[in-house]
């Protein structure tokens, strides 16, 4: 299927089985052509999916069933949307992109919440002259607003499930959300707020899993900690 | 230019490693 067909299916804002087919069949597309062909899906495709993914998560009840489903299949396309530098740029023009991918962070779906605090740790990490990590920060910092909690309360939520690939993409999140601060004073604090928030038991308890992911995301969070600690 | 494919993918592998938090 071309791009534009996609662009014509998603325009009709199709529901449930059809839009997950839709999704699924996309997300291979965008994977196994070459950046033409995510060109030519381009800006409205994206802002298809994004459209799509704003109405699920507000309207949940009009989405009863493949809600989740969907949205976790639009968080896959989204990365293989932004798998090439053209796909990239576009996502990050968008001022929609980063705020729904921060409210995809949903403990109560680990499966998805794993892939998306995974694409946002690559979005921090990105050379950019944006300061994406501040972007994403922001964005935690004002959805934790909107819901009246704290702002690393998902994630750690997210870490205290049984999910060891999610409690590895939440390590990943902090690691790369504290590395790109350029001030010390920065990365204290934030440290500082997440172990004061309850990180720190919960470190005490991940520590004792055996998991080799894991050990290297708390070897980052400690050889990190240790250096700002002698910086300071 | 503009081509390159997999970006997300060394990104992610970067994050895996630690080799995206090592200090310059």
């Amino acid at each position: 299927r071309s791009a534009m067909m996609y662009i014509q299916e998603l325009r009709m804002e199709p529901r449930d089985t059809q839009l997950l087919g839709c999704l699924e069949s996309l997300r291979v597309s965008l994977n196994n052509n070459p950046v033409s062909w995510v060109q030519n899906f381009g800006d409205e495709g994206l802002a298809l999916l994004l459209n799509i993914m704003r109405k699920i998560q507000e309207e949940k009840d009009e989405y009863p069933n493949m809600g989740v489903k969907c949205q976790h299949e639009i968080v896959r396309c989204l990365k293989a949307f932004m798998n090439n530098k053209y796909g990239l740029k576009t996502m990050l023009t968008s001022a929609e992109g980063i705020p729904l991918l921060v409210r995809a962070i949903n403990p109560r779906v680990p499966h998805m919440m794993v892939d998306v605090v995974k694409l946002l740790s690559a979005i921090c990490i990105l050379e950019h002259p944006d300061n994406l990590h501040e972007r994403v920060l922001e964005a935690i910092t004002e959805e934790a607003e909107k819901q009246d909690i704290e702002r690393f309360q998902p994630l750690l939520s997210g870490m205290n499930k049984p999910n060891i690939g999610l409690k590895n993409g939440c390590m990943q999140l902090i690691n790369a959300l504290i590395s790109r601060g350029e001030e010390l004073d920065y990365r204290i604090h934030i440290r500082s707020e997440l172990l004061r928030l309850g990180l720190r038991d919960l470190l005490t308890e991940i520590r004792t899993i055996e998991n080799e992911e894991l050990r290297v995301q708390l070897s980052v969070f400690d050889d990190q900690a240790e250096d700002d600690s002698e910086e300071l | 230019e503009g081509d390159e494919t997999g970006i997300m993918d060394d990104l992610m592998e970067a994050l895996q490693s630690g080799a995206a938090f090592r200090r310059k």
